[in-house]
């Protein structure tokens, strides 16, 4: 497969914040997002998932650093948009391939899925754009991702925290 | 906003699949993913959320024209990783807005989320990368959802199948 992919990319010391059961109604994730990007927070990821039954979980990841405000804000926004709870976790690592040829080969996202699943590695979240993939796992299987998507697609090892658009 | 966003684009008639409740272990998105990779189906928009204890919500995009297929393989590969039930829907359309300004400004997301949210147009997924955000909306949205987001971003309108990567 001659270069699809052309690079990896790895941000660690990511915070991952979950809002569970917002009304799937127009303008709620606006209600959730117009407080966070007042108060500046960078958010990375962000990703939904279709609701189940009227009700869906939106999350999106920050920097460690920036949890504590981002969770405070989040709290209150959800409390006024009437979701369910908020959840959180930390030291979680994004990893990503990219490449302008996924557009037109099939099967690129499951090499990557292939070699996570090789390496006994957990996937937490998943998003996806015409040239690139990012999963966020454990950071403790930060490396051994790298490691295994460097193989799978023959790249050769890149810093770990050089960034690919 | 100097040029923040510089583009947006929009693909019209996608479906969506989503494989619910697929257990949260490694390997189970590689089981459902080689199939359809085999089959040389074309993806376009992954999104897995985290799991709700233990089961995660596994969707997917592909062309209308390529449900049928694509619907009977997800659900033997479904069943093979033990998830629940499989659903879809038809008549989508993923509206993106690109920018490489993104990555240093804060609030993009938002000044899109608040563009559908004043249109009344309900969001289903949300993906993102460092420098494109997608949404998956009703089709019968599609044309308002381009016309609000070119209008919050100052884009002058480019013919509506122009893909950015
Ligand atoms: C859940 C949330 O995304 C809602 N559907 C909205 O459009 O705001
Ligand atoms: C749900 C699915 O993504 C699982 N966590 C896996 O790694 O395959």
């Amino acid at each position: 497969m001659g270069a699809v992919v052309t690079g990896a990319a790895l941000a660690r010391e990511q915070s991952r914040i979950t809002v569970r059961d917002l009304p799937d109604k127009p303008g709620v994730v606006h209600g959730l997002f117009r407080e966070l990007a007042e108060a500046h927070v960078v958010v990375d990821m962000i990703v939904q998932n279709v609701a189940t039954e009227g009700l869906a979980d939106v999350s999106f990841t920050v920097d460690d650093d920036d949890l504590p405000s981002a969770l405070e804000i989040a709290t209150r926004a959800a409390r006024s948009q009437g979701a369910g709870e908020v959840i959180h976790a930390s030291d979680l690592a994004k990893v990503s391939v990219v490449g302008s040829g996924m557009k037109t080969h099939t099967g690129v996202a499951d090499r990557m899925f292939a070699a996570l699943a090789d390496a006994r590695i957990n996937i937490q979240m998943i998003t996806t754009s015409e040239i690139k993939i990012s999963v966020l796992v454990d950071q403790q299987f930060a490396a051994e991702a790298m490691k295994a998507v460097h193989a799978v697609f023959d790249l050769h090892v890149v810093p770990a925290d050089l960034r690919f658009s």
